[in-house]
């Protein structure tokens, strides 16, 4: 309940909730993309195929495993492995990238296609809206320096459970740590409408009208 | 060896994690548990009226989905399927900070954590003002179920809020996402009928309406044939519905209905009862001073019980009992059994493919009015009888006999059961 403190609840703290910043410019815009998984900040395909037929190198691997272990964030370096530092940060995307998807998310929320931040997509940039991504990511989601005690720990309780290193591993190891912290990704698919329509009526006592029952209307 | 290991987990985990179109099951088991965790209470309602809109936000799903969701409030929470709470910014330990008021609502964890911004001004159903709660939480139960997000007007998943119509419910297409995930509602009926009854329009004519139901164990469904789903808010405890039936349900429901005859009848164990369709219950004394519940063997002489099902035949005037492998045909004129009866199943309903036959034990014999035919259930499984019409276009078909089979949920769709404790909301 609102917190108040005099008998008649005169003083119900009406509470002051911070409003989210709005979304005004191209930079809060590919913020907006890139945090809804319309841009890609990283491409594991890269790192998968240069892993499956490269090993990771030695110290990339111990630098892997440290940072997860911290549960820090694991770098993304587009380079691959071998390049020369590992704590890359996750490059400013292209104007392109940053058209392209801002296409995708126009098409998606059925706006004019324009490829422009225009005024349309500015305002459904800024509609309430569920915070999982729309299109599948495959980055770690960064924490944001979580303070809370509680965070660490289960962070790195259940990576210590699924540890890379620990011989009893299991084919899913390495990723369990992630998916806790992976918000749920989807990918949007329109099936074709197969509906069924309903063929006329007639019973052997000739027509019976079919009862317009009220629960089609409300629950 | 340490390196290939490293590798190997990367590209298999790739794959594992790799959506397909329309999401991943999320999970093994059907009866999943949930809680409104102590310290994610919400500010804005009480905390009975969060409960509420929560399990109405499962009971929903349960309705469309093999599903069902139990509120644990006493297990660890380590055994709690699906974990809802509000907070503001940061949160619950979760890595994804809320943004204040406007844009991000909620989300929605792999595991099964459900966050809601508590900065957002989120309502109760029907309230015509804020965010709809229940909706929220049925798009988020959605994800955690693995729905992924889909851009389709009318879909529940969209991940864009909009002010919902007076009051929502999921459409053909969101129902047959999360049974993609899930599978139908597949399960056995004790019977299913018609029920019809007489009203007067404004103008003093009198119409003749129907209504299907379908009734397993204590639960029944109306079935709206037009909308090709059950009714918004089925099942619905028996009791409730049909006043004087056991409420452990029944084994079958007649309709006895000619010039000079109107009777509905409900079966059950040994006995039956009269019902009152006028008046919505049985009756406890008829106009002709027959008291029920009767014993089966007084109102139908010759007639064994318990009965699996039956039904009412208008083409020859004659109730036809099925128990066992064996059918009675009762002839409501003579009030006896009709000559040469009881005769094995096979022999009046005999199967048009050989070997695809239900043999017997038939949980429902249905004369439907929407598809003006006779239909055999059995399990989840269904036999339509051939009826004059084919058997016009056909000659070479058995009379009454039994076409293939096909199976209920492919006819009659979302037909699901809910948790007992979520039946009353």
């Amino acid at each position: 309940e609102k917190l108040f403190h005099n008998r008649d609840h005169s003083d119900v703290q009406i509470l002051k909730t911070h409003q989210a910043p709005v979304i005004t410019d191209e930079y809060k815009a590919e913020l907006f993309l890139s945090r809804y998984g319309f841009i890609k900040p990283i491409n594991w395909e890269e790192i998968q195929t240069e892993s499956s037929d490269t090993y990771f190198s030695e110290d990339i691997l111990d630098d892997l495993q440290a940072k997860i272990q911290e549960g820090t964030s694991v770098p993304h370096s587009r380079d691959g492995p071998g390049s020369g530092t590992h704590d890359v940060h996750v490059s400013q995307t292209g104007n392109q990238a940053f058209i392209s998807a801002l296409k995708e998310f126009q098409r998606v929320s059925d706006l004019p296609v324009t490829g422009v931040f225009d005024e349309a997509t500015q305002e459904a940039m800024n509609k309430p809206r569920c915070g999982v991504p729309d299109k599948e990511i495959d980055a770690y989601v960064e924490p944001e320096n979580t303070d809370g005690p509680d965070t660490e720990d289960s962070l790195s309780d259940s990576f210590n459970e699924t540890g890379i290193s620990s011989s009893n591993s299991s084919d899913d190891d390495i990723f369990n740590f992630n998916d806790t912290d992976t918000l749920l990704v989807g990918i949007s698919n329109d099936t074709n409408r197969n509906s069924s329509s309903f063929s006329g009526l007639d019973g052997q006592m000739g027509k019976i009208s079919m009862n317009a029952s009220l629960s089609d209307t409300v629950r | 060896r340490r390196k290939r290991h490293l590798s190997s987990l990367v590209s298999k985990r790739r794959q594992r994690r790799d959506l397909d179109q329309t999401g991943f099951i999320a999970f093994s088991k059907s009866v999943l548990k949930w809680r409104l965790i102590g310290e994610g209470y919400s500010s804005q309602l009480s905390i009975e009226e969060q409960r509420y809109i929560f399990r109405l936000a499962f009971r929903m799903w349960s309705e469309v989905s093999p599903l069902e969701f139990i509120e644990d409030i006493r297990s660890p929470l380590e055994d709690v399927d699906i974990r809802l709470g509000f907070g503001t910014g940061r949160h619950l330990g979760c890595n994804q900070r809320f943004d204040g008021n406007g844009q991000e609502f909620a989300h929605a964890w792999f595991l099964g954590d459900i966050h809601f911004d508590d900065d957002e001004h989120f309502t109760a159903p029907n309230s015509h003002s804020g965010i709809s709660l229940l909706k929220v939480a049925v798009h988020e139960i959605g994800h955690v179920l693995g729905l992924p997000h889909i851009y389709r007007p009318g879909s529940i998943m969209q991940p864009s809020y909009l002010p919902h119509e007076s009051s929502f419910e999921m459409d053909w297409m969101d129902r047959k996402a999360i049974q993609h995930l899930y599978g139908a509602c597949r399960g056995r009926f004790d019977t299913v009928f018609d029920w019809i009854r007489k009203e007067k329009t404004p103008y003093g004519d009198v119409t003749i309406r129907f209504n299907t139901y379908f009734m397993r164990d204590g639960l029944y469904w109306l079935y709206e044939n037009r909308n090709n789903r059950t009714r918004y808010g089925d099942p619905v405890a028996l009791q409730i519905g049909w006043h004087g039936l056991p409420s452990d349900g029944v084994d079958a429901y007649v309709h006895v209905w000619s010039r000079k005859k109107d009777y509905v009848y409900f079966f059950k164990g040994t006995q039956f009862w009269r019902y009152d369709s006028e008046n919505d219950q049985v009756f406890r004394q008829d106009s002709e001073g027959q008291q029920y519940p009767k014993l089966i063997s007084e109102g139908f002489p010759g007639v064994p019980s318990p009965i699996s099902t039956a039904y009412y035949d208008r083409r020859d005037s004659c109730i036809y009992f099925f128990k066992g492998d064996k059918v009675y045909a009762f002839n409501v004129k003579t009030n006896s059994l009709a000559r040469g009866f009881p005769k094995n199943i096979r022999a009046v309903f005999p199967p048009v493919e050989s070997g695809d036959h239900p043999d017997g034990n038939i949980d429902a014999a249905y004369f439907s009015y929407t598809h003006n035919a006779i239909f055999l259930l059995k399990g989840t499984r269904f036999w339509q009888v051939v009826g004059s019409r084919e058997r016009w276009r056909r000659p070479f078909l058995p009379r009454n006999g039994l076409m293939p089979h096909k199976e209920v949920d492919q006819q009659w769709f979302d037909i699901c059961n809910v948790h007992p404790a979520a039946l009353r909301l």
